[in-house]
């Protein structure tokens, strides 16, 4: 999985 | 997004505009402690370095812009605005708060989701974050009359690391693959250390008295 996927929080 | 995950943004919003209603409105920094809004900042800037790379919502883009923006101007504020930074308790601020940065950095070189600059900030920022409410914590100890303001800034500031707690369990059901092992260990440290602070404040609320922590 990409990671920034992850990173979609603030 | 769940109700959990925008729940939690809007308590750390409110915590924001409570702060700024503080500073901008009442004109006074004091119970605030410079060396957690400094964290924060560097908090903001370490995460949201892929704010004009990735796009993910706009909704994503105006809350990461608001906290850059809100962050930067509270630390300008206490530091030199004429009237704001007077009120500005920096005999109590004392937490040597530098001494965050490097362990945090060091953890984030070793412990990553991926080897690369953003992910490494990104990492750092997650660490940063958990323990950047820490000097707060101790000049609120310190203070003899904390200000309703203040305690609600806390407040609400621990509220959103609870919600997005809920949050994450709530997507670890729902979304497959939705693991995160980083966030979540360091975002339960973050939350265990407003317990205490939680504890008081709702005693202080209950009986109706003044929120004071105990030294």
């Amino acid at each position: 999985m990409d990671s920034s996927l992850g990173h979609d929080e603030l | 997004m769940n109700a959990f995950r925008l729940a939690g943004d809007m308590t750390h919003l409110l915590s924001v505009v409570v702060l700024l209603l503080k500073i901008h409105t009442i004109k006074s920094c004091a119970g605030i402690s410079l060396k957690t809004q400094e964290l924060y900042a560097l908090v903001f800037a370490a995460r949201y370095l892929d704010l004009f790379i990735h796009f993910i919502s706009l909704y994503n883009t105006v809350m990461k812009l608001v906290f850059l923006a809100s962050s930067f101007s509270i630390v300008w504020y206490m530091r030199r605005h004429k009237i704001v930074r007077r009120t500005y308790d920096k005999d109590h601020d004392t937490f040597r708060h530098h001494f965050l940065v490097l362990p945090c950095l060091a953890l984030a070189l070793l412990i990553n989701e991926r080897f690369t600059f953003r992910e490494v900030m990104w990492a750092f920022s997650i660490y940063l974050e958990a323990v950047a409410i820490l000097p707060q914590l101790v000049l609120l100890q310190r203070t003899r009359n904390i200000d309703n303001l203040t305690g609600q800034y806390v407040f609400f500031l621990g509220a959103y690391r609870v919600l997005y707690i809920l949050n994450w369990i709530y997507r670890y059901f729902t979304e497959p693959h939705f693991v995160h092992w980083i966030s979540w260990v360091a975002g339960i440290v973050q939350t265990l250390l407003y317990a205490d602070f939680f504890y008081y404040y709702i005693m202080s609320w209950k009986n109706n008295v003044k929120l004071e922590l105990p030294a």
